[in-house]
């Protein structure tokens, strides 16, 4: 564990409990994107299946078993609590777009041909994809409320981190994953027009709204 | 040749 790592973790973590907070103290989630929720949901249920049968320390369980949680949590609240603040209207994204590239892969392109590997390599496609969706709805909306961004931004930066972990764990333990670098790269880099405005934008305290 | 219980990271 390095600190680009750790700092990856925590980034992830804060991401989760903003949108968590932003849903329950607004009683809203007006502006989330609920596909890319479910996506989330289902890369972290398919990457944890190892949860039982790979220890890796009390961290990592811990850790597991806090990002399920809140990713089903996300989901009761965007369809079942606050249903009626959900704004189905933008997110239009069709899932399966997304799901069934992303499983062929997986079939495809793996470390190893067994259940737990090509479900571990699944996820790691499905989260690089995930937040299209989310992406998707600001674009179609033109605008993000700066609760949003900060949500976005701080996931964002979670696998920009893990990047920056990778290449500390290649230099120093000659460890490698190209499965999951090649995917952390790609899943970054749909984060960077948004880096951008939101660093010239929301930082600067205005709100983030697309160019016409 | 390793792979598997490699994915120490989460």
């Amino acid at each position: 564990m390095n600190i680009f790592r750790l700092g990856g973790d925590l980034a992830h973590l804060l991401a989760i409990i903003i949108l968590l907070l932003k849903i329950w103290t607004t009683r809203s989630c007006a502006g989330i994107s609920g596909k890319s929720q479910i996506l989330f949901a289902l890369t972290f249920t398919a990457r944890y299946l190892d949860l039982f049968t790979n220890f890796v320390s009390v961290y990592n369980s811990v850790m597991k078993v806090v990002y399920l949680a809140a990713a089903y949590a996300t989901l009761y609240l965007m369809y079942v609590k606050f249903k009626a603040t959900y704004d189905h209207n933008h997110d239009t994204f069709r899932l399966e777009f997304l799901i069934l590239p992303a499983a062929g892969l997986a079939l495809i392109i793996n470390h190893e041909f067994s259940i737990i590997e090509v479900m571990w390599t699944f996820s790691i496609y499905l989260e690089a994809v995930a937040i299209l969706p989310q992406l998707f709805m600001v674009s179609k909306t033109g605008e993000a409320e700066s609760i949003t961004s900060h949500y976005l931004f701080a996931l964002g930066s979670y696998r920009a981190l893990y990047i920056v972990n990778w290449v500390y764990r290649y230099y120093s333990e000659g460890f490698y994953d190209m499965i999951a670098t090649l995917a952390g790269v790609v899943q970054t880099v749909l984060y960077c027009d948004f880096f951008y405005l939101y660093i010239t934008k929301v930082l600067k305290g205005k709100k983030l709204q697309l160019p016409a | 040749e390793e792979t598997e219980e490699m994915h120490d990271e989460l």
